[in-house]
C-alpha cells in the first residue's frame, strides 16, 4: 500500500515540477508532510513563482493560487488520465500573459483528452479548436451555438 | 474514449430538446452572464450521477427542472465514443411529482443503479472525486483545502 | 429603532431598485423576511435579471450574483456615502459587455466618492482617470510606476 | 475627503520605502498576478486598523513583514485629506521580534488606541465591518451570507 502510494506520489510529483515550471516560469514540488509515514500527515505544495523565495501557499495571490492548483490537476492528469475535463472559468483570477500560458498548455493537453472549458478570455478563445456559443433564447431558455471559425473572432472581441 | 454528444430535456434554464454535438480536442464554451455555460456542466454531472445538490446551486430536486415546476420531468443523456469502437449512452432522467422525486439511471437504454453507473464509468477512469471537472469559482479549491484530503487525492491513485 | 431602520431599508431599497435596473437592465428589489418585525429575520434580494422569471437566489449564476452584490454596495453607499472605496477584482466573473457597464457605473459613482478598483479588466483600464501598475522589481518587491495615459493603451492591451 | 497618500514600509511584498499618491475619481490599480495589487488593499486595512489577520492571508504577524523575517518592522501610514481643509495621518506600526509582536497606532503623529482610531474614523464614516471595501474572491459574498447578517448591514446604518 505504502509502495503503491509512493510510487504515485513520486511520479506526480515528478510532473507537478515540468508543468508548474512551465506554466508559471518558476519552480515548486509536491513535499509530503511526513515522509516516513505519508497516510499519517498530509500532502504540500511548495512553489515558488518566478523568482520568489518560498512562502506559505496561503499569503499567495489569487493568481498564483490558481497556477499551482491547476499544475496539480494537470499533474494527475498525466499519471493518471480521464478521458474528458470540464474546467469552468478557471481563468478568472489571471493576468492576460497567464490566461495565454494556460491556453497554450490546454491547446498541448488537447492533443491526449478532451477539453471543455467554461471562458470567456479572448485568448482562450483564439487558442481553441472550436467555440460552443451560449446565449439566452427570447422565451426564457438556453440556446446553445455552433459558433463558425470567422464568428469566433466575433465571440473573442466579446470577451475581454 | 471521449463525449461526442448532450442531450439536456427541461434541464434548469434547457428548454424541452437541446442537443450539443461535441467533439475531440479543445472546446471553449462561451457567452454572456447567465446563459447557461455552468448549468451544461451540472448537466453532465448530473448525468454521471457524479454530482451533489449542493454543487448544484439547488436546494430541492425540482429546483433542476426547467422554471422550478413541482410536476414534471428532466432528463440529460451523455453519449461517449469508445476508443474500441461503438457507443456508450449514459441517461438520468429525473421526475418530480409534489415533494415525491425520483431518479432512474439508464446505460445504453437498460435501467441501472447509481453503483452499477459508478462501476462502468469506473472502468474508463470517471470517477465521483475524480479532479477532471473543476466547477466555477472552485480553481483555488486544491490550494485551500486541508493538506490530508489533498494526500487523499493521490491515494485514490494509487 | 424600527422607525430608524424602516427608514434605512426603504432609502437603500429604493436605490437599489435603480442601480440593479441600470447595472443589469433587469429588475429586482430588497424583502424583508418579516415586515411585521425586521429583527426577527433576515433580509434577501429579489433580482431577476432581464426577462427572467423570479428564482432563488442560489442559483443565479456567476455573473447575476456579482451584479446583484455590487448593486447592493452601491445602493448601501447612496444612503451612507464613505470617502473611499476599495475593490479588488470584483469583474472577475463579468462577460465583456458587463465589465463595460460596470465601468460606467464606476465612472459616474466616482464623481461622488474616490474609487481605487483592482482589476486585469481592458474596459476598466479604459475608463478610468488614472491607472497605477504594479509590477515586481529585479530586487523581489512590489514596484509602484504611475501609468501615463498614453501608456494606459500599453497596459489595457496586456488585460485581456 | 479622500485618501491623498499611502506609505508602505516592509510590508508584505513591499521593500524598505514605497509611497503611493493617489487622486479622488476612478483609480485602477492593475499589473501582473502576484505583483502586489491586493498588498496595496491590505496595507491600507492595516493602517486604519480595519483587518484581521485572517483577511491578510497570513498566519501570524510575521508573516506581514516583508520576506516574513522573525525581526523586524513594518508600518503603513494613510494619508486623508480632509474636506474642511488639511489632513489626518493614520499610521500603524508594527514591530516583531521572536515570538513577540507589538502594534502601535498614531493618529497624525500622537500614540493612540484603537478603539480611540476606530472612533475617529467612524465620524468620517469609515467602519470596520463597511462595505466600502471588497476583497478579492469575495464580491459575491453579499449573496451567500445568512439573510440575518444581511440585515444586520442596515441596522448598522440605521
Ligand atoms: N430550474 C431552472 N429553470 C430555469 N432557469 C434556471 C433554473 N435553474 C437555474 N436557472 C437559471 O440559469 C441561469 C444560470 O445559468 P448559468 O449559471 O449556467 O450561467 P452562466 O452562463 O454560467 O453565467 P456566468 O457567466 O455568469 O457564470 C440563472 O439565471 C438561473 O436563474
Ligand atoms: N511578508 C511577505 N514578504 C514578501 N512577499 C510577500 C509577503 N507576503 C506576501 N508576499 C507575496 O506577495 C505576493 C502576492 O501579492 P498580491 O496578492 O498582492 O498579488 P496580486 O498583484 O494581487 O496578484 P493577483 O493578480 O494574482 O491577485 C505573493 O507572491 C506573496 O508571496
Ligand atoms: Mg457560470
Ligand atoms: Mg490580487
Amino acid at each position: 500500500k505504502r509502495d503503491a502510494f509512493m510510487q504515485a506520489f513520486n511520479a506526480v510529483n515528478t510532473h507537478f515540477q515540468s508543468i508548474f515550471a512551465e506554466l508559471s516560469d518558476g519552480d515548486g514540488h509536491l513535499a509530503l508532510e511526513d515522509p516516513e509515514n505519508p497516510f499519517a500527515a498530509g500532502l504540500t505544495l511548495i512553489a515558488h513563482p518566478r523568482g520568489k523565495k518560498v512562502r506559505r501557499l496561503e499569503s499567495m495571490s489569487g493568481g498564483e493560487k490558481s497556477l499551482t492548483a491547476l499544475s496539480f490537476i494537470f499533474a494527475l492528469q498525466r499519471y493518471r488520465p480521464s478521458p474528458f475535463y470540464a474546467f469552468d472559468e478557471v481563468d478568472m483570477f489571471l493576468d492576460g500573459s497567464n490566461v495565454e500560458r494556460l491556453a497554450r498548455m490546454l491547446r498541448h493537453e488537447a492533443d491526449h483528452a478532451q477539453f471543455l472549458v467554461v471562458s470567456l478570455r479572448r485568448p482562450m478563445i483564439e487558442r481553441s479548436d472550436r467555440v460552443i456559443g451560449v446565449t439566452l433564447a427570447r422565451a426564457g431558455h438556453s440556446q446553445v451555438l455552433g459558433v463558425q471559425l470567422q464568428q469566433v473572432e466575433a465571440v473573442a472581441s466579446q470577451a475581454s | 474514449m471521449h463525449l461526442k454528444c448532450l442531450e439536456i430535456e427541461r434541464f434548469k434554464s434547457f428548454g424541452p430538446y437541446t442537443r450539443i454535438p461535441l467533439l475531440e480536442g479543445f472546446t471553449v464554451v462561451s457567452g454572456p452572464n447567465g446563459s447557461g455555460k455552468s448549468n451544461i456542466i451540472d448537466a453532465l454531472l448530473f448525468a454521471l450521477g457524479l454530482s451533489t445538490s449542493r454543487g448544484m446551486r439547488a436546494e430541492k430536486l425540482s429546483d433542476l427542472i426547467h422554471q422550478g415546476v413541482t410536476h414534471g420531468e428532466a432528463s440529460v443523456t451523455a453519449t461517449f465514443h469508445l476508443d474500441e469502437g461503438g457507443d456508450l449512452a449514459v441517461c438520468r432522467r429525473l421526475r418530480v411529482n409534489g415533494n415525491n422525486s425520483t431518479s432512474t439511471y439508464y446505460l445504453d437504454g437498460a435501467v441501472c443503479t447509481l453503483s452499477d453507473l459508478h462501476e462502468r464509468l469506473g472502468t474508463h477512469h470517471i470517477y465521483p472525486e475524480g479532479y477532471n471537472v473543476v466547477l466555477q469559482g472552485d480553481v483555488t479549491g486544491i490550494i485551500t483545502m486541508p493538506s490530508r484530503e489533498r494526500r487523499e487525492i493521490i491515494d485514490e491513485l494509487a
